[in-house]
């Protein structure tokens, strides 16, 4: 499992 | 900076409405390390501008690079960039690969 996939999504921010 | 970014573009984007308009996702420790435009709003100074793209990365605002910085933290220096009466415009080097 490549390690990027344990990497939590990001939250959105409008700017 | 940006010379090593080979498919790299700057944009520039005039201050012309009172918002940026934008909306970004990624930054530091996440699966997007750096951020991504995910929205441009109608009426704002980038869709105003015409230059910015849904799905483009921005490495560097006004020069200063987005690598290694958290969301918020690249969300800030965004923020604070539109915010800097001292400029009239905000500087993107922004790139289609991701």
């Amino acid at each position: 499992r490549e390690k990027r996939l344990t990497l939590p999504p990001s939250e959105i921010t409008l700017l | 900076p940006g010379l090593l970014e080979p498919t790299s573009t700057l944009v520039r984007v005039m201050k012309s409405a009172s918002t940026l308009g934008i909306a970004i996702e990624g930054g530091a420790n996440t699966r997007q390390p750096l951020p991504r435009i995910v929205t441009i709003q109608r009426g704002g100074s980038a869709h105003n501008c015409g230059q910015l793209k849904v799905g483009q990365v921005i490495l560097e605002v006004n020069g200063l690079s987005l690598r290694g910085h958290e969301h918020r933290d690249a969300a800030r220096i965004i923020a604070e960039a539109f915010k800097n009466k001292e400029k009239d415009y905000v500087d993107f080097l922004v790139t289609d690969f991701n």
